[in-house]
């Protein structure tokens, strides 16, 4: 059950779906799950709403883990943001007053096919597994298959590439189902945030581009205050900027997407570490990342709720 | 063993090309070989002072440490034996769990 869920430990597809319908069932009160659509094999693409029922047209923040497969910390932090969610409510301010006039939805896992494939196969596969019709390799990379700038600069065009950026833009249906609940709320969602690893690094758009953004100051005073606020817990330093110029270019991002759409703040979280364990992140290492990660996510939501 | 061992022996190099030559001579050399690149996500994106992270199967790592030293690339390995590292990921878990 929920008070024997170990929050410090790697989770497998089935393990966090029942966690899910777990939290769902036993805090009514806060979490709402439903499904925005169907992988390319056919599982369901499980989302969970976090916040206080109460207005219907709250402000909205989007987090998603898991677009990369083996990045498994990405999945560890959603399940934690949701268990620190709830846990703290009436008991953490901050966190009272964000699930009051906030809605959160957490996609734990986006790439479920790819993920389970990870747990099962092959540890370090990072694309979804869509078949390809022309070549043997499968699976498109899910962060270069979004309708802005598709397949230009910093994504492959072929299908065996590790950044290939998908037959045509939102080909992959993952891509697809989070595009249409996006499009469908963007109105209210004012922060997309996508959880990945390793780099440890915020990134904010453009990725396809080196330009500035319009809100410029907003967003690098939000990214400030997120990488301060992480720093407080463990002293980890945390780069930040646009991702074209921080980390490297890249076409068909989410966070462009985002941005491009109406979403005034889209970050990107390259987690930890910086290259001594990679991607096999030890277990012992889950509860500072992710404690550290819910201050500047919390940072960040909270400076939706002021004026900037 | 997870994934029935598959990773035995297999290594993780970071690698720092220099220069512009040293960043052609390494895409050349990762060219060659089936490499699982962790850090950038393609060989199109590796640039001077950048450092690369490769994932190289077993029979490829004397190869890559010969063609590197050739080469004179600044480079050192971090994970000296793939399987190990996943093990301790999660590996207790898995022994209990066939406890």
């Amino acid at each position: 059950s929920e008070a024997q869920y170990d929050y410090e430990v790697y989770h497998s597809l089935e393990e966090i779906q029942s966690w899910m319908f777990e939290m769902n069932q036993t805090h009514p009160d806060l979490v709402d799950m439903f499904s925005v659509g169907k992988s390319y094999e056919g599982r369901p693409l499980y989302v969970l709403q976090l916040g206080k029922r109460s207005r219907p047209q709250k402000k909205a923040v989007w987090i998603d883990c898991g677009v990369h497969a083996r990045e498994w910390i990405g999945p560890a932090f959603c399940q934690w943001f949701v268990k620190e969610a709830i846990s703290s409510y009436q008991y953490d301010s901050v966190m009272t007053r964000l699930l009051d006039q906030l809605n959160f939805y957490v996609m734990p896992v986006f790439n479920v096919d790819g993920y389970r494939f990870s747990w099962t196969t092959d540890r370090f596969w990072r694309k979804t597994r869509s078949k390809n019709h022309k070549f043997h390799c499968r699976g498109v990379d899910a962060n270069r298959n979004w309708k802005v700038k598709w397949c230009d600069e910093g994504a492959s065009s072929h299908p065996c590439d590790d950044t290939y950026c998908g037959p045509y833009p939102e080909s992959e249906p993952e891509v697809k189902a989070v595009a249409k609940f996006l499009r469908k709320h963007k109105k209210r969602i004012k922060a997309y945030i996508s959880i990945h690893a390793y780099a440890q690094m915020l990134l904010y758009p453009y990725s396809y581009k080196y330009a500035t953004i319009p809100n410029f100051s907003c967003v690098e005073s939000a990214a400030q205050n997120a990488v301060t606020a992480l720093y407080s817990a463990y002293g980890v330093r945390y780069r930040f900027g646009p991702a074209s110029t921080t980390l490297y270019v890249s076409s068909g991002s989410s966070i462009d997407w985002a941005y491009r759409n109406g979403i005034p703040y889209a970050f990107a979280f390259e987690l930890r570490d910086t290259g001594y364990f990679g991607f096999l992140l030890p277990e012992s290492l889950i509860n500072p990342t992710c404690t550290e990660t819910m201050r500047a996510v919390k940072a960040i939501a909270s400076g939706l709720l002021k004026k900037c | 063993y997870l994934y029935n061992n598959r990773y035995a022996g297999d290594q993780v190099f970071r690698i720092t090309p220099g220069n512009d030559e040293d960043v052609r001579a390494l895409k050349k050399i990762l060219g060659h070989m089936k490499v699982d690149l962790w850090q950038p996500n393609s060989a199109s994106l590796i640039h001077q002072n950048a450092t690369v992270d490769v994932h190289v199967n077993r029979n490829d790592t004397q190869g890559l440490h010969s063609r590197l030293k050739q080469e004179r690339i600044d480079y050192r390995v971090f994970i000296s034996n793939l399987q190990k590292e996943i093990e301790k990921q999660t590996g207790y878990r898995s022994s209990r769990k066939r406890r």
